[in-house]
């Protein structure tokens, strides 16, 4: 069974690597497509790559991944008062990273594999990204947690939404007399 | 006070009501501009050839809105210059590269026909971000000079107008700038004696240098006409509502003396991103390697 999920993800790897794949001159027919068999490779790895976490890393079950957190989409997240983030590095040394989670409370309490708590930011949702991801998504805020990844190292992270308010500060830079630069504080 | 600036360990960034002013004390700015595409006259702009109709690009807006945010690991400026087109700098603590992440789409294609502005007529656009710093970056002739690397393993540096290997005849001469653009893989950088100005793509897109000290990176194309060179239709794919598409993506910046930069660990994040996973409604504790 496991062979064959990656034989999925193979072989829409392969397909997709056609000359019209690699430069953008297919068909939008077949744009779809390709976009398809990737997509359906993808999930079918996506059991063998639980399986790995959970017995390498002693994860727990029911990892999913949101295609769309770089639009502030992830219905899991935005409903929900805790979850835990796992971030696994391919690299062969320490990375840091910065994952953005949409989600709707305004502060949370996040800790490390060792209990230790790590900085976070919670930033409301732009009105730029508002109008990339339309109705597709209703998160207010994102939660920017940066993560200290090793080399080939699973990290998890534990997110606990609490109620003590906002911490964060906008400044609008806005012109209002010839050259002069005003701001102010949001 | 210095509320229109974003600063971390390496950079400052100073903002005004054009955008981007100044990295680390030198005037550098950055604007998201378009190319009308050729169509209707000779050889159609599309999916196969790019070929833009007029050597300067159109401003989308010449006074971008400008908004600043402060939070404990990031530092960040969101300026944008309509519903379509924006840019989001980030500054994280510790970091030494600017994260520049830009959204562009649905790109509008209608407009006023130049022959009769009480028509409309589909005019195709190509997105694209220039930076222009004050590198000199000209040869002894006076030619703008670009690094640009090749799928990724090395460093090729580029003359406007010009090919190592024979005489380029530039026969589309109005505009110049199809002939110089070039595929960037993963890194474009432009330097003098003194300094460096390198960015980092997050996917392949193309670009050049069309005057002394500047890099135009192309982001995104919506194209109305198709370029018969065998794909039979244009450029114009419908995207997630039917309005074209919109895409978002990273360019990472960095600036610094020549000769001392060192993008090399960032390229490779970039290319060996961390996969992120997430369990909904549950926290745990898990063995690391």
């Amino acid at each position: 069974r496991g062979d064959l999920a990656e034989f999925k993800l193979a072989s829409a790897f392969g397909v997709g690597q056609h000359h019209d794949g690699i430069s953008g001159t297919e068909q939008e027919h077949v744009v779809s497509d390709y976009t398809r068999q990737l997509h359906r490779g993808r999930t079918a790895c996506r059991d063998i790559t639980n399986e790995v976490l959970e017995k390498d890393f002693e994860a727990s079950k029911g990892a999913i991944n949101c295609e769309y957190r770089n639009v502030s989409i992830c219905a899991d997240t935005e409903t929900a008062k805790e979850f835990t983030v796992g971030v696994y590095s391919p690299a062969s040394h320490a990375f840091h990273y910065h994952v953005r989670v949409p989600v709707n409370g305004s502060s949370y309490d996040v800790t490390n594999q060792v209990g230790e708590k790590v900085p976070v930011d919670v930033v409301p949702v732009s009105d730029n990204t508002k109008n990339i991801r339309r109705n597709r998504g209703f998160a207010k805020n994102e939660l920017w947690i940066t993560a200290k990844t090793d080399g080939l190292d699973f990290a998890t992270f534990n997110v606990k939404e609490t109620s003590d308010g906002l911490d964060f500060a906008t400044f609008n830079v806005k012109e209002t007399s010839g050259n002069d630069v005003v701001t102010s504080l949001t | 006070g210095d509320s229109n600036m974003i600063e971390n360990e390496n950079y400052k960034i100073s903002f005004g009501s054009l955008g981007v002013e100044s990295i680390n004390g030198m005037p550098i700015t950055n604007e998201l501009l378009y190319f009308n595409s050729s169509q209707g006259y000779g050889q159609n702009s599309g999916a196969y050839i790019f070929r833009p109709n007029k050597t300067d690009p159109f401003i989308i807006n010449a006074k971008p809105s400008v908004e600043i945010t402060k939070g404990s690991s990031v530092e960040f400026a969101t300026v944008t210059w309509g519903s379509w087109a924006s840019q989001v700098y980030r500054l994280w603590k510790g970091e030494n590269t600017v994260e520049v992440e830009w959204s562009v789409g649905p790109i509008p294609v209608e407009q006023k026909c130049p022959w009769d502005s009480k028509q409309t007529c589909k005019w195709g656009k190509e997105v694209i971000s220039r930076y222009q710093t004050a590198i000199k970056s000209s040869d002894t002739q006076g030619r703008p000079t670009v690094w640009t690397d090749t799928s990724g393993r090395n460093k090729l540096l580029r003359t406007k107008d010009h090919r190592a290997c024979f005489n380029l005849n530039t026969t589309d001469a109005e505009t110049g700038v199809a002939g110089n653009y070039y595929p960037i893989n993963s890194r474009i950088a432009i330097e003098d004696d003194s300094n460096l100005f390198s960015v980092l793509v997050d996917r392949a897109e193309a670009g050049g240098s069309m005057r002394e000290g500047s890099i135009d990176l192309m982001i995104h194309r919506r194209i109305t006409a198709d370029d018969h060179r065998g794909v039979d239709e244009p450029l114009m794919e419908p995207g997630q509502f039917g309005d074209g598409l919109m895409v978002r993506g990273r360019h990472f910046l960095f600036l610094g003396k020549s000769g001392s930069l060192d993008d090399k660990p960032m390229e490779e994040k970039i290319l060996m991103k961390p996969q992120v996973f997430l369990y909904p409604g549950q926290t745990f504790q898990t063995k690391s390697s």
